[in-house]
């Protein structure tokens, strides 16, 4: 699975994600990627992208919770990443990237690894795989 | 900020254990990605340019399960899903089951675009294609060979065990393929 999440100078905010699903999946499987609010969201706080096991994502409604969690609880997007990885999500089931209205970028996962890459106009860039 | 971008390519059980060499190899390739969007934002792009391109060229690659190198089916086909949304606006589109589309986040962009639905599935998904144009291929264009053999080694465990669909990638995967073990998906 990749994705991809950007907010841009105008402020629009965006999320995509595509992906060839799971090796040996039957019977028109579907997992999260196509399913909005679970893993490919955006709303008017954040953009959200997921990989990982797609049921568990699905269930979790992962996308959707990010951004109610933001903007009921209210809490920041770290909160509310750290929320839906640590303790809705159990380990080893998925990774996430989001970036919120301000251009503040989230990436992680409760796996050991996810391939990412993150920047912004500041100057801050990241590629990395592992912790 | 003026403007920020995050992308993956799949996370899960990923192995340090594999050569400089092929690390640095998708190293190079996220750089590139990333490139390819900090471009267009830094030129004052769009950020519905910026995704569509960044998972454009992931797709193209085919050390990812996205378009070219997706993984393959029970019974040995690729079926390629995509979603794209903007937050601002609530619009949103996705495809699922696709198999001869060669970009599907294109053509979930454009069912957000120009469509007034938000999901197109399998044959209905493929007419919609056809109806906006976007560039279509034979199923040979996704085949890797690293993503058929994980395909015989899942069916021959399947074989073995209970039969049941299993939703993990099987345990002698996990060495198949440089982080592919478990990337889910």
């Amino acid at each position: 699975t990749v994705g991809a999440v950007a907010v841009d100078k105008d402020g629009q905010i965006v999320a995509g994600t595509s992906t060839g699903g799971m090796t040996n999946k039957k019977f028109g499987r579907v997992g999260d990627v196509p399913i909005i609010g679970s893993g490919t969201y955006a709303s008017d706080v954040v953009a959200v992208s997921m990989t990982g096991w797609g049921e568990k994502i699905m269930r979790a409604v992962s996308g959707h919770t990010v951004s109610s969690y933001m903007k009921y609880k209210p809490a920041s997007l770290e909160e509310a990443g750290d929320y839906l990885l640590q303790e809705v999500l159990n380990p080893g089931e998925a990774g996430m990237i989001a970036v919120d209205k301000y251009g503040n970028i989230y990436t992680d996962m409760n796996t050991n690894g996810m391939f990412r890459g993150s920047s912004d106009s500041e100057g801050n860039r990241e590629v990395a795989i592992w912790d | 900020k003026e403007w920020a971008l995050a992308l993956h390519g799949g996370a899960g059980a990923i192995s340090e254990d594999r050569p400089d060499s092929v690390k640095q190899a998708y190293f190079d390739d996220l750089d590139e990605a990333l490139t390819i969007g900090e471009d267009i934002l830094a030129d004052g792009g769009s950020a519905e340019d910026a995704v569509e391109k960044v998972i454009n060229y992931l797709e193209d690659n085919p050390r990812f399960n996205a378009g070219k190198g997706a993984v393959f089916t029970h019974d040995g086909e690729h079926e390629l899903d995509a979603a794209f949304m903007v937050g601002n606006t609530r619009e949103a589109g996705t495809v699922t089951g696709v198999k001869t589309v060669k970009n599907p986040i294109t053509l979930a962009r454009k069912v957000m675009e120009t469509s007034e639905h938000v999901m197109f599935a399998t044959e209905g998904a493929e007419r919609y294609a056809d109806k906006v144009g976007v560039e279509r291929v034979d199923q040979e264009y996704f085949y890797t060979e690293s993503r058929y053999e994980a395909l015989q080694r899942a069916l021959d465990q399947e074989e073995e065990g209970d039969g049941k669909q299993s939703s993990l990638i099987p345990e002698e995967d996990k060495t198949a393929l440089y982080a592919d073990g478990e990337k889910y998906g």
